[in-house]
């Protein structure tokens, strides 16, 4: 019954079994905090985030920060050689990951990564996408929503526009990004089921 | 449970970060 944590944004997903499941959450999260981190460095560039309240800010952090590292970490998901990178450093096979205990999410998350990675998005298009990700007004919690639905309007609007002028021959881009946002959802979903199993192990 | 962010510590390191001078004194 030897425990492992089968997600990338761990070194390695094997763990000490000498160390108490509280250690090897503390490990964890000493891991995966630089990141979230990054998330929030992010959000706080995003215009017109800062002028949202306090208390909506933080609500969107909390929901959106999974999917906006499933965005921007979807590179370490290799479709070609089906490999997925840790944080560490190092490459594990999908196979390998099986054997350790991961299942369908982690097969959702090559198919998420292969076709976002598939649509060759600019650095700033990406960007602009993630902020979009982050920025949802239907989040539970938000207090002020028409707020937040402004600003998601504005980001949107700013996306289409960034796509339809970089992509002058490929409409459905834009179509293609919006269907990422439920596929997103149902992912940080499965997510939250998996961190619960791990909480309750 | 049914806040999985609250639980796992997600909401103080963003609550931190948000609050950048809070995070500096800190380390």
């Amino acid at each position: 019954n030897r425990m492992h944590l089968v997600c990338p944004m761990n070194t390695s997903p094997h763990v000490d079994p000498q160390k108490s499941g509280h250690e090897v959450w503390e490990e964890f999260s000493h891991s995966f905090t630089p990141a979230v981190r990054e998330v929030v460095e992010f959000a706080k560039k995003i215009p017109g985030f800062r002028e949202l309240s306090q208390h909506d800010q933080v609500s969107l952090l909390k929901a959106g920060t999974f999917e906006v590292l499933v965005v921007r970490f979807a590179s370490l998901f290799d479709v070609k050689d089906r490999t997925v990178t840790f944080l560490g450093g190092k490459r594990y096979s999908v196979d390998s990951l099986r054997a350790l205990g991961a299942g369908d999410l982690l097969n959702s998350m090559f198919d998420f990564s292969e076709k976002l990675m598939n649509l060759g998005l600019s650095e700033e298009e990406m960007s602009l996408f993630t902020a979009v990700v982050l920025v949802s007004a239907d989040r539970s919690g938000i207090e002020n929503v028409n707020s937040v639905e402004a600003l998601q309007e504005t980001l949107i609007r700013a996306l289409r526009s960034l796509i339809t002028k970089n992509h002058p021959n490929e409409a459905s881009i834009f179509t293609k990004l919006l269907l990422k946002l439920p596929d997103l959802r149902s992912l940080n979903n499965m997510h939250s089921e998996q961190l619960l199993a791990f909480k309750v192990h | 449970f049914s806040d999985p962010a609250s639980n796992l510590g997600l909401e103080d390191i963003i609550r931190k970060a948000l609050m950048g001078n809070l995070e500096d004194r800190q380390e």
